[in-house]
Formats: C-alpha cells, structure tokens, sequence
C-alpha cells in the first residue's frame, strides 16, 4: 500500500483540478 | 455487523447497509473531493508553486493533501467537548465515534488539533504554515528537489518573519510549528493505514 493517494484516486483529482478541468468541477 | 465511516471528511458516519461497496466508496469520494480541489486550488496560489514542474506538483499535492487538510480542519476537533463535527454538520462524540470503531488515530488528531489551535495562529499565520506544510522536498517521487528545497526554504523564511514580526515575546512559537510537521508525518501514516484496512474491508 504504497501509494494511497492513487488508490483513493486523489491522483486523478488532483491532476484535473491542477489542469483546471472545468468540467470536473461540481455546479 | 454494520459499517461506519469514522473519518470527519464524510458527511454523516452512518452508513446505508442497503447500499454496495461500491456506492459507499463513490458516496465517500463525493464527499471529500471538494476539500481536495480546494487544496490545490490553494497550492496553486502559493507563489512559485506553479513554476516547479508538473510532476513535481503533482507528486507534493499526492503527498501533502492529507495533511493540509488536517491542518485546515482542525477546528471541526472539539477537544474541550470532545466532539468531531463531520463535513455534514452532524456531531459525534468520542466514546459514539470509538464504539463505531475508531483507534488512536482519533486521540493523535485531537492531540494535534489541540496543540495547533493553542497556538492561536492568524489566517495569515495558517495559511502559511498550510503552504510550509505541503511544499517538502522529501516526499517521494519528487524529480527536482533542488527547486522543491528552494521553494520549502522560501516559505520557511517567510513563515518565520511572519512569526517573529506578529509575536516578538513568543520565539517559541515558530519551533513549535516546525515540529508539528514530524507529527503531521505520523497522522498521514496511521491514516494510510487506516485506508488499507478500510479498502481491505
């Protein structure tokens, strides 16, 4: 369990909302 | 053999039995993602954050995420009435939170959140800190820890002249911060933990 960031899928949040994907965001 | 979710970061720690694995795990990722986005929006302001490389500031939000957000939620730790006030608004006691199964991670983050809010830091103060927090050249995977370790020094220095000019008869003040950050180290360890049993289960 190295990586808990990515198993909680933190990774992919955090690459969208660095990439300021707007359409991730909620309403 | 009913399931609770005892991390404050969701909103109620009632779990519906009628609901799969799967559905839990969803509804808890909705609920902390926000807090999540809000972090690195706040990463983003830090100047000189955005000049480090993607990678780079992926891998420190990776990190440091966890402990940001013990930082910045702090308060929902009610140490004088023992409570912890999840996302939700719901209230749970101590003893209701350990019958529902929760270790010594609950008693380390009171201890945390009490010493942290005894130092009565401004948001200023804070919000400085939270940067020192997540800005540390040790985390693993960074590629340049050259420009990681500046950016860390930076901020150091301009939390400690923040400190010494707010609390000139208080020197203490600023040391004390800078232990918190081995503590917030173990937080985020026992945490890890706390996840795999949970994912595990």
């Amino acid at each position: 369990f190295s990586d808990p960031a990515s198993n909680l899928g933190l990774e992919d949040i955090i690459r969208k909302a660095l990439m300021g994907n707007l359409e991730e965001r909620p309403e | 053999n009913r399931m609770y979710l005892v991390c404050p970061m969701n909103t109620s720690a009632h779990v519906d039995p009628q609901k799969s694995g799967h559905e839990v795990w969803e509804e808890f990722s909705h609920s902390f993602t926000p807090a999540v986005r809000e972090v690195v929006e706040f990463a983003k302001k830090i100047p000189g954050f955005r000049d480090l490389s993607q990678p780079d500031q992926v891998s420190l939000l990776k990190a440091g995420t966890f402990e940001v957000l013990v930082v910045r939620f702090a308060s929902l730790f009610d140490v004088k009435d023992r409570t912890v006030t999840f996302l939700g608004g719901k209230k749970y006691s101590v003893d209701t939170l350990r019958a529902m199964g929760a270790g010594d991670l609950l008693n380390s983050m009171f201890d945390f959140s009490e010493k942290l809010i005894n130092l009565g830091l401004s948001e200023e103060e804070m919000s400085l800190f939270t940067a020192v927090v997540l800005v540390s050249a040790d985390r693993s995977g960074i590629e340049n820890v050259n420009s990681v370790e500046a950016l860390q020094e930076t901020l150091i220095r301009a939390l400690r002249s923040l400190i010494t000019k707010n609390h000139p008869n208080e020197s203490a003040i600023f040391t004390k911060l800078l232990l918190k950050l081995p503590d917030l180290r173990s937080l985020n360890n026992m945490h890890s933990e706390q996840l795999l049993a949970f994912k595990v289960h």
